[in-house]
């Protein structure tokens, strides 16, 4: 059976891309145009763990990101100094 | 690693345990500390004096939520733990959340030693490694801390920071583990078996798992997917109408249903109702049209069918008997839609079980999709 995908997993979902793949919120209309940013930062997470790139939030996504994991951003950018 | 050369510049470093989780005694906490610094210490030229007062290079801490970095931690489960990269003041401390559970080596529970070791590697200044089984996976997986080695990839994460230790070169240690390449045909897989549609191959310490959601085989230790677990297993097979998949390691035989342990295994393979002169299982199917498991046995070249409700053996016989132009050891088997695969080496035969035909000879990366 497929999985549905719930609201409260949508809201997990953004607040673990913004902890840990540096999402942003989104600023004015422009910002709305193109790839969305949690799409972008989905795909970069799906990437990272080896996951199928779909760029939207399934369930071998969501349950990578309900495994227990250290809380270093896994963005590259990311410091910590 | 960070980047920017984002290192400590003195090779002599210092720690401060700053508080104790009640999870365990505090002797299993200075011990689990002092292995993980150990870890790094080994392989390069690096080396840990512990202070028990005043502000050390890593101060470590066990912390609930806002624990004074502007870092909460958010309870049980998801984040275990985080530390801070190479610099003076907050850089290289390590913070724990005592939300989880940590344990000195129990799977029930966060091995505070791996936490511990894959948080110094932060200390240290490595960043998160994006291969499976490397300590610096961002995912914590259950290992045994008693057999615990060094990955290749994390070993060169820190020696391309810190050099190699020249006192001890390693020639005397185990070799780190050098991750499998489950595509190369050469390779001789230790197990496949399918669990709830899924396919799954098994070498060493490692899994790879084919689905309808991804092109390439995921890779995962063994252990990720089945805590308790043994690794380097002989043969596995899923028996569909319970839900449950077996793993044979030696002369022991342990079951999951899912991702949990069946109470009552491991257990021997005459508790499990087979033959006590039986040593090892080499390979396992369950033929889903007959309900009937085969274990392949004595070096590959004879099996048995096992009835698994009654936990007897039905027969015995040669594998060249039943299915044609198998005259090698059989390594490796599992039936899935409807077909039976042995495997042999770096090769698979594809068989109608029911009358016994030999269909085709593929090479053994045939159903990975490599």
């Amino acid at each position: 059976p497929v999985s549905k995908i719930t609201e409260e997993d949508d809201i997990f979902a953004e607040v673990y891309l913004k902890k840990f793949f540096n999402l942003t919120e989104e600023k004015g209309p422009s910002a709305r145009r193109g790839i969305s940013p949690m799409s972008k930062k989905l795909s970069e997470m799906q990437k990272f763990f080896g996951l199928r790139i779909t760029g939207t939030l399934d369930a071998d996504t969501l349950e990578v990101m309900k495994k227990p994991r250290c809380g270093v951003p896994d963005e590259k950018v990311a410091r910590f100094s | 690693t960070f980047g920017n050369n984002l290192k400590w510049n003195k090779k002599s470093l210092t720690y401060r345990i700053v508080n104790y989780t009640p999870d365990m005694p505090r002797a299993q906490v200075d011990d689990s500390i002092s292995r993980a610094f150990q870890v790094w210490a080994r392989v390069t030229q690096l080396t840990f004096r512990r202070l028990n007062s005043g502000t050390a290079d890593i101060m470590i801490s066990f912390g609930r939520r806002a624990h004074g970095d502007y870092y909460p931690f958010d309870g049980p489960g998801n984040t275990l733990a985080h530390a801070f990269a190479p610099s003076s003041g907050i850089g290289g401390d390590a913070h724990f959340d005592d939300d989880e559970n940590f344990t000195f080596q129990s799977s029930r529970g966060f091995v505070l030693f791996l936490v511990a070791a894959h948080e110094f590697g932060h200390s240290l200044g490595l960043a998160h490694s994006n291969v499976p089984g490397a300590l610096m996976y961002p995912l914590y997986s259950y290992r045994n801390p008693d057999t615990f080695v060094l990955p290749q990839d994390d070993v060169r994460g820190i020696q391309s920071l810190y050099g190699r230790n020249r006192e001890d070169p390693m020639i005397d240690e185990p070799k780190p583990p050098i991750t499998p390449d489950i595509c190369d045909s050469s390779l001789e897989l230790d197990a496949v078996t399918t669990m709830q549609g899924e396919m799954f191959f098994f070498k060493d310490g490692y899994v790879w798992h084919n689905n309808s959601q991804s092109n390439t085989p995921q890779k995962s230790l063994i252990t990720s997917f089945w805590p308790g677990a043994p690794t380097s297993i002989d043969a596995a097979y899923e028996n569909p109408m319970t839900d449950r998949v077996f793993f044979f390691k030696g002369s022991k035989v342990w079951a999951f249903s899912g991702n949990k342990a069946v109470q009552g295994y491991p257990k021997s393979l005459s508790e499990f109702g087979l033959p006590r002169f039986l040593r090892k299982i080499d390979a396992a199917l369950h033929d889903a049209q007959t309900g009937k498991t085969f274990l392949f046995i004595l070096g590959g070249r004879y099996y048995l069918t096992y009835d698994e409700n009654r936990k007897t053996v039905e027969s015995f016989s040669w594998v060249s008997q039943t299915f044609n132009g198998m005259s090698n050891k059989v390594t490796a088997a599992v039936q899935s839609r409807g077909s039976t695969f042995i495997y042999s080496g770096d090769y698979m035969y594809m068989y109608d079980l029911g009358s016994g035909r030999l269909l085709r000879v593929l090479k053994n990366t045939y159903l990975l999709g490599c």
